[in-house]
């Protein structure tokens, strides 16, 4: 695969805010964003995946880290559920962006291999047209960003918190 | 938020392959990916979240259904751990697509909501700067795309398979 790789961004603004029992039937997610949006909160990037085996499953945002502990009060209200929100105030996000991604393969190969080798754990997976997204611990994020740099052979930058 | 939204997109070609025990320990990531590039397989969306409390974590790759079963068999034998992994093969992508969402917040609370009132269970969320993605199963698709075209009142797609 052409890798066509642009840019590797660092942000280290995010928290990752998770419902850890969210029944997994139609409508929760719904009623889980009705609740953070009245709340007012800016989310960044979503993540639920499979259910368990207890049929419930685990539904994440990351957030502004000032907004964490608003947007976990509204989201654990909204599922009537407040004893099970793990809030993990202090995340990296960091960012591998190409335009034309037809296939995530060659980067995520390339990415996670990095990171394997700086001995730093990748704690989120989150992929889009234009990026692959890891979240990591505070601590390695600016270790993880010279990995990277070196990785795909790129100068690094320090991302506003926002959007991607 | 001021909805940015140009489209609303269904692809019904993809699988999800999830390895249900998966370290969560530096490296893992990187092996299974080596492995899924040496088998070839082009894969869309990856997803990982926070770990279950045995310190595993669920990885999960959505691919084109032809490749689901290679891409199975590559990805469980790099852990070692033939016996945990779930092939789904009939799931259904949706996809909300809009520039500039600086939070996704707006967006995907109008299209967990339609898919809730059209009683469609969410299987899995991504998010991008310019998509809110979920899987669904592959009957309820053509559904969820017509609900999903009436809440943003847009005309719909069916999109080819590919990157998003
Ligand atoms: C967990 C949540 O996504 C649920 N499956 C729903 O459809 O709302
Ligand atoms: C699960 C996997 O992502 C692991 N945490 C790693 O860093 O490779």
């Amino acid at each position: 695969e052409d890798l066509v790789v642009s840019g590797v961004e660092l942000d280290e603004e995010q928290a990752r805010v998770t419902l850890l029992n969210v029944p997994d039937r139609p409508g929760y997610a719904g009623k889980v964003f009705r609740a953070i949006a009245q709340a007012g909160v800016n989310v960044d990037m979503i993540v639920q995946n499979v259910r368990s085996a207890s049929g419930d499953t685990r539904l994440s945002i990351t957030v502004p880290r000032a907004d964490a502990l608003r947007a976990a009060e509204a989201a654990s209200a909204a599922v009537d559920d407040p004893g099970h929100v793990l809030v993990e105030p202090n995340m990296a996000k960091l960012s591998v962006v190409g335009i034309g991604m037809r296939t995530h393969t060659g980067v995520a190969t390339r990415m996670f291999g990095a990171l394997a080798e700086a001995g730093i754990n990748i704690a989120l997976i989150n992929t889009s047209e234009v990026r692959v997204n890891v979240l990591t611990d505070l601590g390695p994020g600016k270790a993880g960003l010279a990995a990277l740099g070196r990785a795909f052979d790129l100068p690094t930058r320090l991302a506003a918190s926002g959007s991607g």
